[in-house]
């Protein structure tokens, strides 16, 4: 495993991390989107049904399992725990997030490695995790809410998705055959989408900048 | 297609 590849893993672990210690810690999800953390649970859990079939490594399979749980406790918070579902921006947070899933279980139908299940499910989590930031997109651009998307979070989001293309890039030269044409434009989809979810981010946090300051 | 059977990515 490259460093590019580890650093991509960590980034992305803290990501989730850093969230769902957030909100244990203060009992708040204002800003959150639900609809975008219940897809990248879907993501995942579609994404390592292989857990059951494949061992790879201890690493793997840790890492695996510590997404799956953590995402589904970001999930279970925001739904049922009392103090954090009451800071939910619900009616702000409509993104009818169903429609993105039927597309991408279709484009998985037809665009897949091999049409096996697993296989059919492993590109659907793919294109999946492409656009589960729009509803996330859209309640930032609604609510100008960035108290709680800490700039951490989006550092780290960012940095993942960095990280995992230079990881594409050296393991193309370095190995034999390393060819996954669905994991890098899905991949590269996601990486514009987010810097759309950066750009907003950040335009947002500079107004609210601006605003403190005395007329 | 893949020629690389095995997901070792996260």
């Amino acid at each position: 495993m490259n460093m590019f590849r580890f650093l991509g893993d960590m980034t992305h672990l803290f990501s989730v991390l850093v969230l769902l210690l957030k909100i244990h810690t203060i009992k708040s999800c204002a800003g959150i989107s639900l609809k975008t953390q219940e897809l990248y649970a879907i993501v995942f859990a579609t994404r390592y049904l292989d857990l059951f079939t494949d061992y790879i490594s201890l690493y793997n399979t840790v890492m695996k399992l510590v997404y799956l749980g953590s995402s589904l406790s970001i999930v279970w918070y925001m739904r049922r725990h009392k103090l954090v579902r009451r800071s939910y921006d619900k009616d702000q947070d409509t993104f009818r997030h169903h429609f993105l899933i039927l597309p991408c279980l279709i484009l998985a139908l037809l665009i897949n490695e091999k049409f096996t299940f697993m296989e059919v499910m492993w590109a659907f989590s793919l294109y999946l995790e492409a656009v589960a930031i729009l509803p996330q997109l859209v309640l930032l651009q609604r609510t100008r809410n960035i108290d709680n998307l800490t700039g951490q979070y989006v550092f780290l989001l960012g940095a993942y998705r960095s990280f995992y293309i230079l990881n594409w890039i050296y393991r193309y030269f370095t190995e034999v055959h390393y060819v996954h044409w669905i994991t890098w434009i899905s991949g590269l989809v996601q990486t514009l989408l987010y810097g759309d979810f950066f750009y907003y981010y950040f335009h947002s946090w500079k107004n609210n900048e601006k605003l403190q300051l005395p007329a | 297609s893949s020629s690389n059977d095995v997901k070792d990515e996260l």
